[in-house]
This record gives C-alpha cells, sequence and structure tokens, in this order.
C-alpha cells in the first residue's frame, strides 16, 4: 500500500457515496445514467469474485464489500425507487458495444485462461469504459448539476492516482501488470477533457459540452 | 501463463 493508492481508493469511495448521497437527498437521479452504473454493478461483481477464493486483507475485504453494496444500492435507486425521474430517453448508449468487444478482448488478452482470471480481466476492461454511457449523456444534454461533475472528477482522480502508484509500485516493488496499466490508461485519457472542463469552469454553474 | 495471479488491488 503507498499513498497513491490510499488516496486513489479513498477518492473512487467518495465518488460513489457522493452519487448516491446525491440521489438519496434530492430523490431523484435526473443526470445520472443508469447504463453506466450498472456496468459499474457488473465491474465490482465479476472483479471481487476473489473474496470467495482468497483473502489478501481485511482493508481489501471491507473495501470491496462496500463497493459492492454501494454499487448494487446506486442501480436500485435508479431503477426501482426513484425510477420515474430515471432520465432514460438520454441514456442511449448502446452498451452491448462496450459488453461484447470487452468480453471478447478478455477472453483473447489475460493472464491466465482460468474462469475467474478472465472474469477479472473483463472487468479490468469493463471498468475502462464504464462511464462512457454518463459522458455520453452528458454531452446529449449539454450539462451537468455541479454535483455530478464532483461525483465524475473523484471517480477520475482514482484513476489517475492508481497510474501514480502503478509506477510507484514499478520501481519499490518490481510489480508491473500490463493488463491494468494499459486500461487504466485508458480510462485515465477519457476523462482528460472532462478535467479540462471541471477545472476551468471551476465546478460553478454548467452547462457543459464535451 | 504461469497459474492465476493474486490481485491485491481493487
Amino acid at each position: 500500500m503507498n499513498i497513491f493508492r490510499l488516496i486513489g481508493d479513498l477518492s473512487h469511495l467518495a465518488a460513489i457515496i457522493i452519487l448516491l448521497l446525491k440521489i438519496w437527498k434530492s430523490r431523484s437521479c435526473a443526470g445520472i445514467s443508469g447504463k453506466s452504473q450498472i456496468l459499474f454493478a457488473i465491474v465490482f461483481t465479476t472483479r471481487y469474485l476473489d473474496l470467495l477464493t482468497s483473502f489478501i486483507s481485511l482493508y481489501n475485504t471491507c473495501m470491496k464489500v462496500i463497493y459492492i453494496g454501494c454499487a448494487y444500492a446506486t442501480v436500485y435507486l435508479i431503477y426501482m425507487k426513484f425510477r420515474a425521474t430515471y432520465d432514460g430517453n438520454h441514456d442511449s448508449f448502446r452498451v452491448e458495444f462496450l459488453v461484447v468487444p470487452v468480453g471478447g478482448l478478455a477472453v483473447l488478452i489475460n493472464h491466465d485462461f482460468s474462469f475467474l482470471e478472465i472474469l477479472w480481466t473483463f472487468s479490468i476492461y469493463l471498468e475502462s469504459v464504464a462511464i462512457l454511457p454518463q459522458l455520453f449523456m452528458i454531452s446529449k444534454t449539454g450539462e451537468a448539476e455541479t454535483i455530478t461533475t464532483h461525483y465524475l472528477f473523484c471517480l477520475g482522480l482514482y484513476r489517475a492516482l492508481y497510474l501514480f502508484n502503478w509506477i510507484w509500485r514499478f520501481y519499490f516493488e518490481g510489480f508491473f501488470d500490463m493488463i491494468a496499466i494499459v486500461a487504466g490508461v485508458v480510462q485515465t485519457v477519457l476523462y482528460c477533457d472532462f478535467f479540462y472542463l471541471y477545472v476551468t469552469k471551476d465546478g460553478k454553474g454548467y452547462r457543459f459540452s464535451i | 501463463a504461469e497459474g492465476e495471479p493474486l490481485h491485491d488491488e481493487l
């Protein structure tokens, strides 16, 4: 564990909680892509199946359980409790165009051709593009609430910090996971345009165009 | 591939 990874994990946690609280407090999921949230629930589920097979640390186990729990809670709020406020018409990204190629890629390029490992690889690839329906939705409506941009910023920051974590681990531990690194770079790049807008507009009154 | 790697990150 290094500082980049710890802050990265906490940033990820902050993003998830910000989104949950935003929906809960406003009793509305307007402007939130349910599809992205379903993809994240799939990401956590397929990645953390190792909860059943291996124990890494109490921290690791707790965070995984919290991430999974929050992901499903978010999906529940969007599609069940506050579904009347869900803006399905603007959430029109075709997720099969992500899930099918990503599934194929996971079968082709992985560290080990085993069930759990392919699911892990699938989750890594899928996470790198899971935010696309959300970014697509914002670009379509041309606007995002400030709180939604904070959510996206924390989510992007988490991945950017993981890049520093991998540089750190390469130098000090000789650790090197090509699949995670390439997917992490792709994921971070997807946020660059957003980061630029977030910083220059200073989180105020949004007319967001991507 | 030399066995399943242990993934210690989140």
